[in-house]
């Protein structure tokens, strides 16, 4: 995992953070469940948790969709290429791509577009951004840069985990394991059994 | 375009997916150092933007496969775990054309990712007698 330059963070004794959707956006319940859903991958494991709010101008995440140039020097470029991105703490910006085709449920995998992305698998990726998390260089990560479409990618690895911990430290109720199913992460020892 | 469900998208649309913003880097595949592309320039714009090529105004760059697009080509390959060839071979083009966060990789000239990491054949062996 890497962190920023700087290693900027939210400041010690951050619980909670707020987030809100840009206004004009009118997104619908199931695509803001699968943001609170992915949020909800980062508060598993560590001491932050998210509430939406409905005040987007004081949120300290503002979430939108835009296309090409929408004001931030980081302009859009149409279907796939870049997908979305997200600035350090405490900024909060976290800005998707309005020109892709974004799969909000279900099996994107079996998606017949060739250009279909998940958002969740998006999502979480760009709140390890907001967060203070970097790129990292494992493939598995959540944090690894690319991310081919029709793919989902939505559970925390092993150092996507270790990296957040490092920040903000571990959520008491964390035991080790991201998902019921798939894993079962040994915290005492850094040992991953399948 | 929001679809609630991979079902939920139109045969239409499927048949008629557009190409990605990347796809037409593919054209680079195989190009060598020391030579001229047409169009290289823009796969420069793409290295700085990514922050392997650092302090160039991206209106400078030529179609030139000069030595600081090799040497962003081999840190890319290094951060993303291929062999470093400073060359612009299908697998690393392959990475390259993928979708992915607009987040730079290398910021202020600065990185952890695998190129930041000390190199350990740069280590001092010793053996103890």
């Amino acid at each position: 995992y890497t962190f920023f330059p700087g290693q900027p963070r939210w400041p010690a004794g951050t619980e909670t953070l707020t987030y809100a959707f840009d206004p004009n956006e009118n997104l619908d319940d199931s695509t803001k469940q699968v943001f609170a859903n992915a949020f909800n991958q980062w508060s598993k494991v560590t001491t932050i948790t998210f509430n939406e709010t409905t005040s987007y101008n004081t949120a300290d995440i503002k979430i939108g969709f835009y296309s090409g140039d929408h004001g931030d020097g980081e302009a859009f470029d149409g279907v796939l290429g870049t997908l979305a991105h997200a600035f350090s703490p405490t900024d909060g910006r976290f800005h998707l791509d309005k020109a892709e085709d974004w799969v909000v449920n279900g099996d994107v995998t079996e998606s017949s577009l060739s250009n279909a992305v998940d958002l969740e698998s998006v999502a979480v990726h760009e709140i390890g951004h907001l967060l203070g998390l970097g790129h990292s260089s494992i493939e598995e990560a959540i944090m690894y840069p690319t991310i081919s479409s029709r793919t989902r990618k939505v559970e925390l690895e092993e150092d996507d985990i270790d990296g957040i911990q490092n920040l903000y430290g571990s959520n008491p109720n964390f035991n080790g394991t991201t998902t019921a199913t798939s894993r079962d992460r040994d915290s005492s020892f850094g040992v991953r059994h399948v | 375009r929001f679809f609630p469900d991979p079902s939920s998208i139109p045969t239409w649309m499927s048949n008629n997916a557009p190409p990605g913003a990347w796809d037409g880097y593919r054209n680079f595949t195989g190009c060598s150092p020391g030579k001229t592309y047409d169009g290289l320039s823009k796969l420069k714009n793409y290295f700085q933007h990514f922050g392997y090529i650092p302090n160039s105004p991206s209106s400078n760059f030529n179609d030139d496969f000069d030595e600081a697009l090799e040497s962003a080509i081999k840190t890319y390959q290094k951060n993303f775990n291929l062999n470093i060839t400073g060359e612009l071979d299908n697998t690393t083009m392959n990475y390259i054309i993928k979708p992915r966060c607009g987040v730079a990789d290398i910021i202020n000239g600065t990185t952890s990712m695998n190129s930041g990491k000390f190199n350990s054949s740069n280590e001092i062996h010793t053996v103890q007698h």
